[in-house]
Parts: C-alpha cells; structure tokens; sequence
C-alpha cells in the first residue's frame, strides 16, 4: 500500500542545516496496524506529514496505492488525501471559530456530503462528546479537542488513519476506549499508523517502528496472533 | 501558601448549564508537591487557571500567601501572578512570531530586567534545547514546544509552578529529565502543582488528588520520607 524510498526532509536555518528525515525506507502493507516510536524531535511526525501527503519530501519517493505521491500537482494530493487518508493532529488543528460538531463535518463537505450532520454527529458520539456538541475549541478541555480531532478524522471512514499522539492529553480509561476503537477499525481493514510515546498503546500494535535522528533504527513484528 | 474555599466555575451555555468546578475546597502548604489526577474534562485546568490567576471562580474564595485572590483588581492580579508563578499551559500557548527564546526571554521582560538573554539561555539549556534556540514554534517538534513552555514557566524562579500535563508530548527519556528538574526545584522549597493522566508522575509527588466532575474525591499521600 505504501513505499518510501530514501525519504529525507531538510530544513535550512541560516547556517544550520537540519536533518529531520534522513534517508527512511518504509513499507506498509495493507490493513496493517502500526506504532511509531521515538525521542522528541527524532522526526516522528515529520514522516507522518509526508505519507499523510500534507508535506512534501526532500528527496526520496513515495508511492501511495501505485501512485507516485511526489509527481502529483497540489490539487491532485489534496483529492487522494482527502479521498484515503483521516489524520489525527499532534496539536489537533481545529478550527477555532466553529463548533465541534461542525469541525468534525469539514471532511465530508470538501468530499460533497449534503447532509454531513449525521455522520458527525455519530463520530462525535463514539468518542464520548454527544454533550459538547455546540462547544467551540476554545470551551472545550484539552482531551476533549483531541477527541474532536479524532472524530474528524474518522468520519470520513477513511483506509488509512495517521494519529499522532492520539492519546497524549487522555486520561487512562479514555485512552483505552479510543485505542478500543482504532482496533475495531483495524479489524474492519483499516490501515492505522500511530506514532505514540505510550509504550502500552505501541503494544496494541502489530509492529513497532523506532526513528532516531531521522531514520529507521528498529522495525519489529510482535508475535501477533 | 493556598487556600481555597467552595470554589465553583459555572458556563452558561444556553440552556445548558455546565458546572466545571462543583465545590472545590483546597489547603496547599509551602513546598508540597502534589499531582492531580482525574478524567478528560473532570476540571483540572479550570482549577489550575484559578489557581494560576488566569481566572476566576463564580463562587468561592481563594486566599494565595494570605491574600485574598478574588478580592484584587486585575493588574494587582496579573502582578502577584508574574512574581510568584511560573504556568505551564496544556497546549503551550507560545508566541508563534517570537523564537524559542524570545519567548522564554517574556516573563523577564514583564518584570524589568535588562539583559534577558542570558537566563533564558540558561533555561532552555536545562530542558534540552541549546541547538534549537533560534527556531520559530512552527520549526519546533510537538516535545520541543512543550519545552519552550516549561522553560519559560522556570526562567523567573518562582516560588509556585503549576504544570498542566507537562510531560503529554514527551518520550521517557525526556520526561525523566524533566521530571528530576523538577524534584530539583522542589528540593529547593519550590511548590509544585503538577496536572497529569500518567501514574508514574504521579509517583513522583507526594501527595495526589482526585477530581471527577468538578469535585475533589480523593486527596491522598504517600508515605513519603
Ligand atoms: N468556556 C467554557 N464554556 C463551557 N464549558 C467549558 C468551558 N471551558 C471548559 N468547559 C467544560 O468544563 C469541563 C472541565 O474542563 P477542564 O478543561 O477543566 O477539564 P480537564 O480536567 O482539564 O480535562 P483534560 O484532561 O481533557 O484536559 C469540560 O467538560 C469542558 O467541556
Ligand atoms: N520548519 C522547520 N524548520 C526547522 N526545523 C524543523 C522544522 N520542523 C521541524 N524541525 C525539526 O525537525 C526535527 C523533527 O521534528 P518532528 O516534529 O518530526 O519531531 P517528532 O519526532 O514529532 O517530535 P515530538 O515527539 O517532540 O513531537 C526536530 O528537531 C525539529 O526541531
Ligand atoms: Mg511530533
Ligand atoms: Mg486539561
């Protein structure tokens, strides 16, 4: 389903040269569920950008469903981005003036739904927020935005989730009913990537991937049944 | 050092009613350090920026080193708040157009020194971010920007710093290091209050509370040494 070759991203700081990815070969088969691991600024969601097609590599190829990603136009990498991918934003990245619900129906408008309320609603639901509904981002807690990161991001049932650090500002129990509900989506054929610090929820993971300074050190299978 | 009494933070939102605090009733000694615990959306940052004074309750009263908090007007409030607390906010809350450092270098500002530079060095040093000084917070990792707020929150050494889920976007490593800088400052007579859905911070404090739907249930110490 995916295939990175040689992906590198480097930024340029005046003198300083960055090098947040640094030469990763990846591939993701499909309906795979997979955890992302590493230190802070080892270049997690620098790859999460890229194969969620939000960034462009440096160098390096990326090929998504046969296509290659990097030939693609702007409007094109939107169409496939929006049409496959739901992503989970490390900061969440709502929308500060709409509401909850109408922040989780932003998908489904860009994709054409007339009656998007439903389908929102429903999101909204499965992660516990059917009461904050009407809530702007600004009235909600912390752990409560993330979940209307979530809910957005699932709602278009998307193939492929990229979450990043979906559970970082959640307390334990709703920690796991939303880890409960990605391995549900894994069981339906979803391909989850999620790039986490927990080492609990990487064990929810099939495989484990470890990034330090921009490359891939560690690539495990777990025994998985 | 704190006292609060009946504090209750109420949000009218149209019919609605949503009681955030419910009858919070806290005594802080001088140098505790002590963790709050609860689920997503229990309270716990409404009680924090109260006790920050970034805001104030709808009912209740809340006397800081015997002064009576909800008595100040808002500059005297905003003064007692540059000098004695340093807060480090759930999402950072980071001046996107100012550097690492210039961020850190603001609360030295506000309270007149000359040559900030040097201190806010120093601080972003501790927490790891010598080589990333002169980044923008959209050139910063999510563990990165998480630091930039701790640092600034240390910079003017005060005497209470109020942490809400400091460590949320960090690995094990860097959470270790941040939490042994923070046993640090409490071996030197700093308070601590320190929000977070991990037990093994949690561990860390000597004593740890409780809150569930805007009330504290449990208000527990360790036997600590
Ligand atoms: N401005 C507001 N208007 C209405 N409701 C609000 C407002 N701010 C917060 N709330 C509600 O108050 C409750 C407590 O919020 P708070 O941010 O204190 O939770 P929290 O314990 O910090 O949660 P988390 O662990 O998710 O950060 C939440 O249910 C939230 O929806
Ligand atoms: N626009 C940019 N300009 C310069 N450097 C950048 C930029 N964006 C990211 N970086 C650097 O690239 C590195 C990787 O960043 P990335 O956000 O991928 O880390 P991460 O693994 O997600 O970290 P965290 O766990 O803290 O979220 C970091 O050291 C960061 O400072
Ligand atoms: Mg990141
Ligand atoms: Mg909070």
């Amino acid at each position: 389903l995916i295939e990175c070759r040689g992906l590198e991203k480097i930024y340029h700081m005046g003198e300083q040269v960055v090098h947040a990815l640094d030469g990763v070969d990846l591939a993701i088969e499909d309906g795979e569920m997979l955890a992302i691991i590493g230190s802070s600024g080892s270049g997690k969601s620098t790859l999460m950008n890229i194969l969620g097609c939000l960034d462009r590599p440096t160098a390096g190829s990326y090929m998504l469903d046969q296509h290659d990603v990097s030939r693609l136009p702007d409007d094109e990498l939107a169409r496939v981005r929006n049409r496959k991918i739901g992503f989970v934003f490390q900061q969440f990245n709502l929308l500060a003036r709409s509401t909850a619900l109408e922040n989780v129906e932003v998908p489904l408008f860009y994709r054409g739904d007339a009656h998007p309320g439903d389908l929102a609603r429903r999101s909204l639901e499965r992660v516990g927020l059917a009461n904050r509904m009407d809530h702007y981002p600004n009235q909600l807690s912390g752990g409560q935005r993330q979940r209307v990161a979530i809910a957005r991001a699932l709602v278009t049932e998307p193939s492929i989730i990229l979450a990043d650090e979906p559970t970082g500002n959640l307390d334990s129990v709703t920690t796991e009913e939303i880890m409960q509900l990605f391995l549900e989506l894994h069981r339906q054929g979803v391909t989850l990537i999620i790039v986490t610090h927990e080492p609990n929820i990487a064990e929810y993971c099939e495989r484990q991937i470890r990034i330090r300074d921009g490359k891939i050190v560690e690539d495990q299978r777990h025994g998985a049944p």
